[in-house]
């Protein structure tokens, strides 16, 4: 049955999409079975994967608020292995519909049940922001991944992220933990880089990957081409460090 | 009687902070009374003007919730001209306690309202998203500065983000307009950066300022030292830039 991994931080723009799309391309690449859903209305992970949210008809929009079975949802990727549930604009309005509705921070867990079986992984990118869409994707997740830009910024809410995740595991979801924390773009250049990976290292040494995703420039460029890096420059230095990434992933997740 | 800005765009990591905080700097420098909201509850700006948001007993939550008047808020900052309504990570739970209150969009609009004679600017910083923080910020202003990194994800929001600005104006604030738009975190040595450049100033040929703000390491050291950039480094390519942004925007805004 697949683990079920949220990747939230409410610090915008530290690499959530991208560690989820490209980590999700090489674990497909390897075999696994995944599924990307994309919980951001900004639908970056769906453009990023070459599909525009103008021509989709079903979203996740439609299998949290109409109720729509998620199998309708699931959209088929350029990489085989590697399937999505779409977001539209439209779950732009979802956070205010779903505050009236019963058990609205399970939406997202009863939707994925009937597909639970389908798939090894199933990847939930969420916005930029800790409201019901985050909390659905918490609340739905047996861990979750902590994308950290290597940036001053990104450290002031790392703890208002780890008090959200214990509310969420002590009255919502018992199983849920980190499992793992990904430093992102960071630039070797700068002291500001180096100081944020001790910082964090040392605020999480068990959870924290060895794998460092530096910043590069491909990784940018990629989804302007409704690709993922496996596919657009599988050789440059963003490439490798998710394909190393991923295979650090496996051997946490599956055993050694 | 003041100009009132909102900082905004769903779109996280692209700079509303650092163009609030930064621009903010180089106006009071210039003589001019300015007034810094943040209304993110990652309490970025308040961070960046060294104030520590655990030492703080009245910030825009309790002016919001609980209608302590705004004067109460207001912090002096190291910058003389440059004054702060701080955060704190209370105001995250701001927004499901502001959907049941009266004329909830107009809170923020009501709260500056004694203040307004004060200043010759109020800058709102937006968080990451298109809730009800964001768009109190959008009912308050009187224009909106969209700041927009650089990459081509940034560009897939700006059409929903109008889109709400729209809807504000219809339906809360008819003086509402884009007051600027400015490009952040360009980076000469990419193709994409030049591409993104070339889309922005066809969608929004009036709006966007010329004065372009490159990636500079500077600009994101600064917070950690609770400094702008004009007391961190201001001999930088980063702060030249804030220099004549700021002088761009008095001439737009204050006439030639
Ligand atoms: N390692 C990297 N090197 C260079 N650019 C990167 C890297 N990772 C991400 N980017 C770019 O930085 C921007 C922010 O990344 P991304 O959109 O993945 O972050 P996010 O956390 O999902 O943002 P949001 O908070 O808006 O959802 C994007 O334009 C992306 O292409
Ligand atoms: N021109 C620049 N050059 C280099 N780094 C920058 C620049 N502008 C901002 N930064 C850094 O990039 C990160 C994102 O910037 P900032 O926090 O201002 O964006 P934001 O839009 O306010 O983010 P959020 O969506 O989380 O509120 C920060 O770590 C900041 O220090
Ligand atoms: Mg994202
Ligand atoms: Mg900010």
């Amino acid at each position: 049955t697949a683990t079920v991994i949220a990747f939230a931080n409410q610090k915008g723009g530290v690499g959530k999409t991208t560690t989820a799309v490209n980590l999700g391309a090489y674990l497909a690449a390897a075999g696994r079975k995944v599924l990307l859903v994309d919980s951001d209305p900004q639908s970056n992970a769906t453009t990023s994967l070459g599909i525009d949210p103008r021509g989709i008809y079903v979203s996740l929009y439609e299998v949290l608020i109409e109720q729509v079975p998620i199998q309708e949802a699931i959209t088929l990727t350029d990489r085989v292995g590697l399937d999505l549930v779409p977001a539209t604009v439209d779950l732009a309005g979802a956070e205010v519909e779903m505050t009236g509705l019963m058990a609205r921070e399970r939406l997202l867990a009863r939707a994925l049940a009937p597909v639970l079986e389908r798939y090894d992984y199933i990847f939930v990118d969420d916005p930029p922001s800790l409201g019901l869409l985050t909390v659905n994707g918490l609340t739905a997740a047996h861990g979750v991944l902590i994308p950290v830009q290597c940036e001053y910024l990104a450290l002031e809410g790392l703890s208002h992220l780890l008090h959200t995740i214990h509310q969420v595991r002590d009255m919502l979801n018992p199983r849920l933990h980190i499992a793992g924390v990904v430093l992102t773009m960071f630039d070797a250049r700068t002291n500001l880089s180096q100081q944020v990976v001790a910082e964090v290292r040392r605020f999480f040494p068990q959870e924290t990957f060895q794998t460092i995703i530096p910043r590069n420039v491909r990784l940018s460029e990629a989804p302007s081409y409704g690709q993922t890096i496996l596919s657009y420059a599988p050789g440059c230095a963003g490439a490798q460090a998710y394909a190393a990434l991923a295979r650090e992933f496996m051997a946490r997740m599956e055993g050694q």
